[in-house]
């Protein structure tokens, strides 16, 4: 089970439609400073359903709707569609790819589609049950989570164990 | 609560016990529960000893030797419940060429099972990778992709205006 | 107490105003005082808008556009009391090669009145400096130097067992 | 006015008598991870009269003191020269080159030293009056710091400012 495609449309800076096609191997994503690349990271967070902001680096959740750019107005609504391929048939349903999409409005209204059917995020969190694809707190290792870890303060680094259990 | 935190504490020192081997190669580490004999109360103190160096709190450790110690406790956490995927988000810009060089051959014994995105600045990261996703800001204030041909595939993308 | 504070804090949002400039090479910053009438209560709020981009909280801005503000912000607290020199600890880590250029080229405007020493991972900071010093663990445990000849002059070094 | 010359021996990861000569430009310190480079830079720091042993990435003072490898020996103190070049004057005294050195014993017991005579911290301090080389807090510039003057916990960014009043 891999993450096949990720479609990006109207998220953070990602004003255009974008696609990402994956293989199951190793995929670097490159490029300077300030262009997307975390973004692209927050875009699978939020597909799969994350619900804290601080984790997407935002203060409110349309916050990260493409807010405009020099040339651009902000933008509506923001919507991601993740594809995964079932190709070990961990995901137990008789499909063989499964198209998780997510889509937020300016004025909040939100919903979650699976294969294009709007569902509830619960019931997408129950076809994951038991493959480890839910919002999973260490599915995403980045430098923040390093320095938690190594703080200090040792009460950071109790939460993150805490957390995990 | 006391036991389930327990039980995760045990496999989580076990994993970083092959995690640390895997990520500096040699050298030996530790986790332990100490002030107070209540797990829930105690504090998580971290062991780390590269080779040659003496075992030290991770306060005496290098900016690099920190770092490595903890992507892999933090990669050890994540194999408690691992996911089919994993996003590094650019955790290999405090080390060296040979610690990124060890990382990179760590990674190697996951992807059977793991498929990475790993977001990176480091050449030699992206040596070690199959496939490569540029990001760019053509235009100001707004995102695209250029796709980069590699290992022999081409990884399409599609920017639509 | 509160007026030294003040009179402190418009120094620093004055040199931050060109630091951020140097370093940034374009862009809009401030730095204010929120949350309470008493400076010595609020909090400081720190605002960066590198071009391009819109004026937001630090919390939006990217890992290396974070680190370059800090960086000058760091260096605009420097000057109110500036020693003769200034030691900058693998601060470049997260730059992308455009920003380091920028970095390096911003700390050339204070050559003159400031001994820079840079240590750094980084081939292009490397690059932008009058010597060189190498340092390596060829004994275990056991620091020495090795010296590298630059621009045309040696830097000596005696290591003695 | 600048660090022409730094001799260190005993010192943290130093056990043996290294020399680093220094002009008045951008010198970099490189090398691969733990090999000592912010050794050095805590060896200018305290031979400067920095007390704070977190600063130092030490427990207690004596932690500096070479604690010994594979095949050496603890050894029994460290100790640290720096030779300032007054080349524009401003330390005032008839130098052209002044020395400053700092030694711990293992017992505790250290001494600082003024171009070779013993004195007191507070003689060293007295000399660099007005010319910013006493223990500036933010002479050295590192990534923990980057860290606290961008954490959401804002009371660390408020401790900054207020250390530099
Ligand atoms: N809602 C939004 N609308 C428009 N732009 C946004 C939005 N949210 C974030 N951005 C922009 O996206 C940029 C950050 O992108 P991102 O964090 O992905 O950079 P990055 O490629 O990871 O860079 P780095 O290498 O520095 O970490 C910021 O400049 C920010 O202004
Ligand atoms: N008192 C001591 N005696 C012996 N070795 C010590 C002592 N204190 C620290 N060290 C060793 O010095 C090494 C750290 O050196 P340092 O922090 O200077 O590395 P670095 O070159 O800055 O590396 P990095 O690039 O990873 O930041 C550690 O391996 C540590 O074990
Ligand atoms: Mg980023
Ligand atoms: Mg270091």
């Amino acid at each position: 089970m891999y993450i096949s495609k990720l479609e990006i449309l109207g998220f953070k800076s990602f004003a255009t439609k974008t696609v990402l096609k994956f293989g199951s191997g190793v995929t670097a994503v490159i490029g300077p400073n300030g262009c997307g690349k975390s973004n692209v990271v927050d875009a699978i967070r939020w597909v799969l359903g994350e619900q804290k902001t601080h984790l997407l680096r935002s203060e409110q959740m349309v916050d990260v709707i493409f807010s405009g750019s020099k040339n651009r107005k902000p933008l509506n609504y923001a919507e991601v569609t993740l594809t995964i391929h079932n190709d070990d048939g961990m995901l137990g349903i008789a499909y063989s790819d499964v198209q998780v999409g997510r889509r937020l409005y300016r004025d909040g209204s939100s919903e979650y589609l699976l294969n294009e059917v709007p569902v509830r995020l619960k019931d997408i969190q129950n076809l994951f049950i038991d493959t480890g694809m839910n919002t999973n707190a260490y599915s995403v290792i980045e430098q923040r989570m390093v320095e938690e870890i190594l703080n200090e303060d040792k009460s950071q680094r109790k939460m993150l164990f805490e957390e995990a259990a | 609560a006391r036991r389930q935190f327990t039980e995760v504490f045990t496999q989580i020192r076990e994993n970083y016990k092959k995690t640390y081997k895997l990520f500096f190669e040699q050298g030996e580490c530790d986790l332990r529960l100490e002030g107070s004999a209540d797990p829930l109360e105690a504090d998580v103190e971290i062991f780390s000893r590269p080779k040659g160096k003496q075992m030290k709190s991770l306060r005496a450790l290098s900016g690099g030797e920190k770092a490595l110690t903890a992507i892999s406790l933090l990669f050890a956490i994540y194999l408690v419940k691992p996911s089919p995927y994993c996003i590094l988000d650019e955790v290999d810009a405090p080390l060296d060429d040979t610690n990124v060089k060890r990382f990179t051959r760590a990674l190697e014994h996951f992807t059977a099972k793991t498929q990475f995105i790993i977001v990176t600045h480091n050449k030699l990261t992206m040596n070690a990778c199959d496939y490569l996703y540029g990001v760019t800001m053509q235009e100001e204030g707004v995102s695209s992709i250029v796709s980069v041909k590699f290992r022999g595939e081409e990884v399409e993308t599609v920017n639509q205006s």
